[in-house]
């Protein structure tokens, strides 16, 4: 399970 | 952020703010899913709490606001304000049969087993099938308002664009995230019928209507 990333996006 | 990923936000406030003016305008919601836009409140709810706890840019934080509040007006006028011209009786798409295998999903295949993620993934899983009450209805009204399929054209365009958002993100930035692909790669193919529609029909002036 790729880490959950910065979410940046709408 | 990339002219992809920008339009695509612009497409999707353009759907969002077309939907608004054309029941506020007409002062009326016919041909238009309730139930859809009580989905895309709650995809938009669940997404964006974490604008309470972290902040990333103001054109997220603006845009993230304006989201939440058109929604959410947006089914006030559909269920409050203009409710007696809410064709409920077209309007049957069981939402259940989307919710509970969201939920399952969303708990079961997520990138990490936290409320926020799984919120988030919840969020990404009912977009990807929100749209699905209101093709559903205008299949079942065999017609839909030209206004509403420029609704529909740009909520569609607004996924599409984010695919190519992806694509280039992977390619310039390695950034890649298979939920949001998958999700939304379903989202546009679902769009596909509607689009082929469109381009033959609206854009020559016709009007929308299916073989009922």
């Amino acid at each position: 399970e790729t880490a959950s990333q910065e979410k940046d996006e709408l | 952020m990339n002219i992809f990923r920008l339009t695509g936000d612009l497409s999707h406030l353009a759907a969002i703010i077309i939907l608004l003016l054309k029941i506020w305008k007409t002062r009326s919601c016919a041909g238009i899913s309730g139930k859809s836009q009580i989905l895309f409140a709650l995809v938009f709810t669940t997404r964006y709490l974490d604008l309470f706890s972290s902040f990333i840019s103001l054109y997220n934080t603006v845009m993230k606001v304006i989201y939440i509040m058109c929604a959410y007006a947006t089914v006030y006028l559909i269920y409050g304000k203009f409710k007696a011209t809410y064709d409920g009786n077209h309007d049957t798409f069981r939402v259940e049969f989307l919710l509970i295998p969201v939920v399952l999903l969303a708990v079961l295949i997520n990138h990490a087993f936290a409320p926020m993620e799984i919120l988030w993934t919840f969020s990404i899983y009912l977009e990807s099938v929100a749209i699905l009450p209101q093709l559903f209805m205008i299949s079942k009204t065999g017609e839909a308002e030209t206004i509403t399929t420029h609704y529909l054209f740009f909520l569609g365009l607004y996924r599409t664009l984010y695919l190519f958002n992806w694509i280039w993100r992977f390619y310039f930035e390695g950034f890649f995230d298979l939920i949001a692909v998958v999700a939304g790669l379903v989202q546009t193919i679902l769009y596909c019928d509607f689009f082929y529609l469109y381009i033959t029909k609206v854009l020559k002036g016709k009007k929308l209507s299916l073989p009922a």
